[in-house]
């Protein structure tokens, strides 16, 4: 029996409107430490991983290791009827699930909602991501970041990152013109979700798709900070924590200079 | 002209 109970119903919502334009279906695999979901879209250009771990839920039984096929779509139709204040219950058989109930209890205990999905049967493709000394983590304000990807692209289709000791630079041009933003290191780290703050091991130049990275940035809502990491021979990887107890990690393969 | 690589160029299918 697989049986996990979330206090905060809301982050589930957010954490599919994080995925679903994304990756249509996904495989949620959970153990007895965590819900993890690895997607990519249907180019094989971004892919998005999320982990959730058992302490982020009030209640996490998980007798046998099972693997859920979910349409994102269904199950947002399903979350969007939950208060994001609402108890979410997620079951499932362990033995080879056709199906999943989501239980909304809401908090004052007098409505209670319950609603089967089908499961689905996939046959994604999943990556192997080996672990990546980065040459760049910039660490920033995540309603920053989704303002600026939104902005250039009203320039262009693409955005070149330049990251120097000093500062990080977005800049995208087309046939409006060119527009470069700048955000500078922020000397003093007073509120977190308001600086910038660049590690930089070698300078970094790269160009990526707006269309993903807007994509990605649908899950500000999940933290107040967002940060990038980038090498110039690896997928930028934008990473979004759930409190202490998960990530959404977003990767997009660069553009290069025909 | 800018040209669009794939996740499959840096990561290995599993």
């Amino acid at each position: 029996m697989f049986e996990a109970k979330l206090q905060q119903g809301g982050l589930l919502k957010k954490i599919l409107e994080s995925v679903k334009d994304l990756v249509v279906d996904g495989l949620w695999d959970c153990d007895g430490a965590a819900i993890t979901l690895q997607g990519m879209d249907s180019s094989h250009v971004a892919l998005v991983e999320m982990l959730l771990r058992a302490e982020a839920f009030e209640h996490y039984r998980c007798d046998r290791n099972v693997t859920l096929g979910m349409n994102h779509n269904h199950l947002s139709k399903i979350l969007k009827c939950a208060n994001n204040d609402d108890i979410v219950i997620l079951k499932a058989a362990d033995q080879n699930p056709d199906s999943c109930s989501l239980i909304l209890e809401s908090k004052n205990g007098e409505k209670t909602s319950d609603f089967v999905v089908s499961l689905v049967r996939i046959d994604t493709d999943q990556l192997g991501i080996p672990e990546t000394e980065y040459s760049a983590h910039v660490k920033m304000s995540s309603g920053e970041f989704q303002r600026i990807c939104r902005d250039l692209s009203q320039f262009g289709d693409a955005v070149q990152i330049t990251c120097s000791k000093q500062d990080v630079k977005f800049s995208s041009s087309g046939e409006t013109g060119k527009a470069n933003i700048t955000l500078t290191h922020s000397a003093t780290v007073d509120k977190e979700e308001e600086s910038v703050t660049v590690d930089l091991k070698e300078p970094v130049d790269l160009t990526f798709a707006l269309r993903f990275l807007n994509l990605f940035t649908k899950a500000t809502p999940i933290s107040d900070t967002v940060t990038l990491s980038l090498s110039q021979e690896a997928p930028l990887v934008v990473e979004y924590k759930i409190g202490d107890s998960g990530h959404i990690r977003y990767f997009l393969a660069p553009k290069i200079q025909e | 002209k800018q040209q669009q690589i794939g996740l499959s160029h840096y990561y290995d299918f599993l």
